[in-house]
């Protein structure tokens, strides 16, 4: 199920002027779970789109897949949703960059 | 709208930067 909170995020805490809380939605990654996203999408202000900058390489194809199918649904193009890419668990140090990530995906769509 | 949809493959970490984001670490 995906997980939903509405929250100040920390950023904001230090910012002056109106404090705006977020709505954040965890939609879970499997592919049979995928239907989902759509229920969400059409509210969506923005889109961040997580990679785990890890297992990237044998992941490239479906994350590849999965990314561009997300910028070409109708609610995302007709709205200018903005997408962010995150690479995550960068801490560890056999995880690639995010330069090499990006090119990756650009030559694999 | 203020909603905020996180998504990527299984396994790419995002319940935890959920819980991350939620509560403030």
């Amino acid at each position: 199920e995906p997980n939903e909170g509405t929250f100040i995020l920390n950023s904001e805490i230090s910012k002056k002027g109106k404090i705006k809380p977020v709505h954040l939605v965890d939609v879970p990654g499997h592919s049979r779970l995928r239907p989902k996203l759509d229920e969400f999408l059409p509210q969506a202000a923005g889109i961040v789109f997580v990679v785990d900058a890890l297992e990237f390489i044998p992941n490239l194809r479906a994350i590849s897949e999965y990314l561009y199918d997300i910028l070409t649904k109708g609610s995302v193009v007709k709205k200018k949703v903005p997408v962010v890419i995150c690479c995550n668990k960068t801490d560890k140090v056999t995880a690639h960059t995010k330069e090499f990530i990006r090119k990756q995906l650009e030559k694999e769509m | 709208s203020n909603t905020i949809v996180l998504t990527g493959l299984s396994g790419s970490g995002k319940t935890v930067l959920f819980y991350q984001l939620r509560d403030g670490s």
